[in-house]
């Protein structure tokens, strides 16, 4: 009876340049903490739908990662979250996209995968499904954190930059009316 | 994004994927996080995979239910039919990335073509790892 556990808190251009000690140190700790919790369930004889659902947990409850509390913005400033899991005994599948106040969503898709008969719920009607299911909701503010509001921020910048830098391509490029016949 | 695989005492794996999306998303855009077969599988016959990466590289190439095919029907090993899909077939196809994957037997697969990808995990002989980058 072999246990095991893997985990991943997402792939990148994650340069050790960019990384100080101490935030090396708490993704580190993180990652750690994650693959323990899972691994305890393990070992105590829990299922492995189960240790995914915990490890995940670990991560969506901490700012550093990108789901759950550290989720990301949408050009409207908002957050969406997604999750799926799937059972290889059963083949059985849950999964939800784009709630907006779901503290947990992996327990969401979980529910979906054994209490409801579909595979994938979106939008409001995951949310309705999640309140019929007693699952934790949140204020949206829950999920602002300044690192990622910043970043959404900075990526506007450069999208704004990059619109005036092709407008003033567009304006050199086409032609005048006294140019235009060079153009044929 | 986040994930997690694992395998219990039963020989029961399970894949699971989380995430926040794509920074400054518009239009409902989806990744490949909540849909099976891109983003995350998992096969008692095979093994369980959790991706992340470019979504929308991850959906055109079915990159984790292609992991277990592989496994299955060209009888590939997990490390095989990983590095493949995530080293070659993700990477003509111009997406960036990687996995996590686990099968039956308690093997481990970790790549990624990216700079860095946070990961770490537990084996069968009980010894933890974490790491980072390349």
């Amino acid at each position: 009876s072999k246990i095991a556990i893997v985990v991943h808190g997402g792939a990148g251009t994650i340069r050790k340049a960019n990384m100080t000690e101490e935030m090396e140190k708490a993704y580190r700790a993180k990652l750690q903490e994650a693959l323990q919790t899972g691994y305890e369930v393990l070992k105590n004889g829990g299922s492995s739908l189960d240790a995914v659902e915990k490890a995940i947990m670990v991560m969506e409850d901490s700012p550093l990662f990108n789901a759950g509390k550290g989720a990301v913005f949408t050009s409207a400033g908002t957050n969406e979250l997604d999750a799926s899991i799937m059972d290889g005994k059963t083949l059985n599948a849950g999964a939800v996209a784009a709630v907006k106040r779901v503290k947990n969503p992996i327990k969401l898709a979980r529910l979906v995968m054994e209490k409801s008969p579909h595979v994938l719920l979106s939008g409001e009607g995951a949310e309705t499904f999640a309140k019929e299911q007693g699952i934790e909701l949140v204020d949206p503010k829950y999920f602002y954190t300044k690192r990622r509001w910043e970043s959404l921020q900075r990526v506007k910048k450069r999208e704004k930059e990059s619109h005036k830098q092709s407008d003033v391509l567009e304006k050199n490029t086409i032609p005048s009316p006294d140019d235009a016949h060079k153009f044929g | 994004t986040v994930g997690v695989v694992a395998l219990d005492k039963e020989g029961n794996l399970a894949a699971g994927t989380s995430t926040g999306g794509l920074t400054n998303k518009r239009f409902g855009r989806i990744g490949d996080s909540p849909i099976i077969g891109a983003g995350n599988y998992a096969n008692n016959k095979t093994c369980a995979v959790s991706g992340t990466g470019h979504g929308e590289y991850f959906i055109r190439g079915v990159v984790a239910y292609d992991i277990s095919a592989l496994m299955e029907y060209k009888g590939m090993s997990l490390k095989e039919a990983a590095e493949h899909v995530v080293m070659k077939k993700l990477i003509d196809l111009g997406g960036s990335g990687g996995v996590i994957a686990l099968d039956h037997d308690g093997n481990i697969a970790m790549p990624f073509n990216t700079e860095g990808m946070y990961r770490g995990y537990i084996d069968t002989n009980g010894k933890m790892v974490v790491k980072i980058y390349k």
